[in-house]
């Protein structure tokens, strides 16, 4: 048997001109939250208590697309999703669609452990929450500054932007992908039409 | 989208992912974090979390393809992941995390950087964002 391991992420596709100083935010966060989960299980923590207690750092600051600081729905909207699963019996919770539920990954964990469900979604996840008790807050403690900027660009260049950052430089790379996009919507670099039938 | 992967002193594997999802996405979008077996799985072998392209990660079974690969072809870890990364998405761009059961733990994305963190036991820890 081996001894413990922690791997975190932050998201993946990272917009190649983002600062430095933003780069060394985004480390210092991974790096806290990496010692947090350490100390956990040097204090022989269950993984599954690990990773409820890691994800709520990363949920509770505003750096990355989770929580505080989620990316935002065409309306301006905040709608968070999360899930969780534990190893051992393949147990899992999951959750969609949430607005008001402070810690998603939270209630994903109460879904697992005190539902007879495995996914809630939209008002029966939010009703489950103010059963279970939760931290329950406004959907504009979600929203920031730099997302609501973010959005805006986004609709300029007609497009849904993946689980990455645009360039903050120039808008010329956008208008230049507005143009390729004009023609229809892109996911996944296809048409949006590839995915009608599904 | 934020994960977490861990293998504790017992063995014991989990995963955790949570996303706000696209940006200027439709509202009642389901990507695919809240999906067991696509952004998150865990099972007696290993935990995954992935991250990037929602529908791509969706129809390729992402995170129980790592452990499927691990039990049915027999790969390592790091290998499952490669394998699933460079197989699994077709055109779709994602990143993922994992650990095994063993104390091991692996990473891999196609596209530009993914933010991550890692550390085992034995002392290593690294942190990045680029290759």
């Amino acid at each position: 048997m081996g001894g413990w391991a922690i791997a975190v992420h932050g998201g993946a596709g990272v917009d190649p001109n983002l600062p430095p100083q933003r780069q060394e935010e985004a480390k210092q966060l991974l790096t806290r939250c990496l010692n947090l989960g350490i100390s956990a299980l040097r204090s022989s923590l269950p993984a599954i208590d690990v990773v409820e207690l890691v994800v709520r750092e990363l949920e509770s600051d505003p750096l990355f697309n989770s929580g505080r600081g989620s990316a935002l729905t065409e309306n301006g909207t905040v709608e968070m999703e999360a899930s969780i699963m534990d190893g051992p019996k393949r147990r899992c919770g999951a959750v969609s669609g949430l607005t008001t539920v402070k810690n998603p990954i939270s209630l994903a964990r109460l879904v697992m452990d005190k539902s007879p469900h495995s996914y809630m979604a939209f008002a029966g996840a939010e009703e489950f929450a103010r059963r279970q008790g939760v931290a329950l807050v406004d959907n504009q403690y979600f929203i920031t500054e730099e997302n609501v900027g973010m959005l805006k660009l986004a609709k300029e260049a007609n497009s849904i932007l993946f689980d990455y950052r645009i360039p903050t430089v120039g808008l010329e790379t956008c208008s230049a992908g507005a143009a390729s996009v004009e023609a229809a919507l892109q996911m996944n670099g296809l048409p949006i039409s590839v995915y009608a039938p599904e | 989208t934020v994960g977490c992967v861990v293998v504790d002193g017992q063995g014991r594997c989990a995963a955790g992912t949570s996303t706000g999802g696209l940006m200027n996405k439709m509202s009642g979008r389901i990507g695919d974090s809240p999906l067991i077996g696509a952004g998150t799985y865990a099972g007696e072998l290993c935990g995954v979390s992935c991250t990037g392209e929602g529908e791509a990660i969706i129809r390729g079974t992402l995170s129980r393809d790592v452990a499927a690969v691990m039990e049915y072809k027999g790969l390592g870890l790091q290998e499952a992941v490669d394998f699933v990364i460079k197989e699994r998405l077709d055109e779709g761009m994602a990143g993922m995390i994992a650990v095994s059961r063993n104390g091991e733990v692996a990473y891999g994305f196609n596209t530009t950087g993914m933010f991550r963190g890692c550390a085992t036991e034995d002392g290593f820890m690294e942190v990045g964002i680029w290759e």
